[in-house]
């Protein structure tokens, strides 16, 4: 039975595609069968990883609106034991097209449930929004959601608003939803702002923030750029030290190392 | 007749509420009357104009879901000249409230048409998605669309969506609609990232990219904290600064000064 992480925060740039990518790297270099669902039209891990939404035949579009089995959207990438399940632009329509289905919020769970049992880890990410698709994220997120919280102002605003989502998921379609965590991400030590937001944030969350901190660091910038990790692309950086140091963390807090 | 432009992009935290706030901010501070109209559900354009969405009694779920006038919304904020129709975190349930509703992607127009005369300028805020709160929003940008992109690879990469959809909205739903311009925000000098992003959206889109850049600017991350636009917060900060050229630009642009 893989462990299954959602990332999600309808507050939009937080971090969401960087943290699913790199964790998911890393837990592959670690070892780990790692498989990272891409259910954000805008398909951003999708292309951070080198893969091609426009060559593909099957998508994460066709697993929730058409119930094409998920093996058949499952697409290796360069890197070993990492798997992707991709998106494309046409899952945009999807929350339209969906509204009147059955059990529409159940589509992603279900699929993964018919998942080969060959994943250790599944990271969902998920677009900037509370709509069906990250609905649709939390009721499949079976060991939790991980929460990219940016070190901004805005970003303080939208937590309250995500964690009423949680509950209502939890209560109504995920009993076993809980929040595995929040992540502070593009940390500038060089402003208070930053370190304001990380004491708000510990103040209200505990130890549910990660103690991991991201630093802003522009070679995470540039990684999707070259469509690759930030293992790949730059391993020696602030920023992939800290994706590393994070998922060893995680790691630790799951009882696999 | 108000001038109305709507920024939208569905990348997240690319500088929407950032562009639509101080713009709106400067253009009062030149003279102007405006209207800044919030119609994304995480309320950044209200709280960052220092309005307490908890206390509002009619927000602007109110005027799309059940059709209450505009007038009734409209909030003034210490700035003079400077109009809100604030949001509301239960707009996040108009897009499932609005799916079988007549006409819903005129509901905007219509209630901006029967707005009081007295605005010059009307900017309107959209969340990070292309759902049916930014195609509100689309259909009602009488003068054309504002898109704000981030100095940032993955920024890149949702233009042709983006792109796709308004001529999609102009083709079905507003004739009229065209971009207005492009905004480059974030910009770092100190990275190559970003000059080649601008370059690259240049050669796309030519002159119709502002020539105004924003840089990053830690002072335009503070501001919200304190309820304020750029302009009270630090006025001569770079990113106040940015923000009055780009303001400047736009006037030029329309002929007003
Ligand atoms: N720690 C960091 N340092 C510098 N840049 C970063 C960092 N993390 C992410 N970025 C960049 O910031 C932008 C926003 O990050 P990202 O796209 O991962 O956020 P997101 O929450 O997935 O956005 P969306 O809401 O659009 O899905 C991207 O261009 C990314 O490359
Ligand atoms: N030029 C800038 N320099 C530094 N910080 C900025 C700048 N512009 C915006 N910010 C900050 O970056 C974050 C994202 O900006 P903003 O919220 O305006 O983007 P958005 O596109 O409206 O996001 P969303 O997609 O969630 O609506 C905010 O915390 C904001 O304060
Ligand atoms: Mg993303
Ligand atoms: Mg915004």
């Amino acid at each position: 039975m893989s462990i299954i992480y959602t990332l999600a925060n309808q507050k939009g740039g937080v971090g969401k595609t960087t943290t699913a990518v790199n964790v998911a790297a890393y837990l592959a270099a670690e070892g780990f069968n790692v498989l990272l669902v891409d259910i954000d039209p805008q398909a951003n891990a999708t292309s951070s990883l080198g893969v091609d939404r426009r060559q593909l035949a099957t998508s994460v579009y066709d697993v929730l609106v058409n119930q094409t089995p998920l093996e058949t959207a499952i697409t290796p990438t360069q890197w070993p034991r990492l798997h992707i399940v991709p998106s494309a632009n046409q899952l945009a329509g999807a929350t339209v097209e969906l509204v009147s289905a059955l059990a529409r919020e159940h589509r992603l769970r279900v699929a993964l449930e018919g998942a080969p049992d060959r994943y250790d880890y599944t990271l969902i990410d998920c677009p900037p929004s509370l709509g069906i698709l990250t609905v649709n994220g939390l009721t499949a997120a079976r060991n939790g959601v991980i929460i990219p919280v940016q070190c901004e102002y805005l970003a303080l605003e939208g937590l309250s608003q995500l964690v009423q989502t949680i509950d209502l998921v939890r209560r109504a379609l995920n009993p076993d939803l809980r929040i595995r965590g929040l992540v502070m991400t593009m940390f500038d030590p060089r402003t208070n702002l930053s370190r304001q937001v990380i004491q708000e944030v510990r103040q209200h969350f505990g130890n549910r923030v990660f103690r991991t901190i991201i630093p802003r660091s522009v070679r995470l910038g540039e990684a999707p750029s070259f469509g690759e990790p930030i293992l790949s692309h730059d391993p020696r950086s602030s920023g992939a030290r800290a994706y590393q140091v994070l998922t060893k963390e995680l790691l630790l807090g799951d009882g696999k190392i």
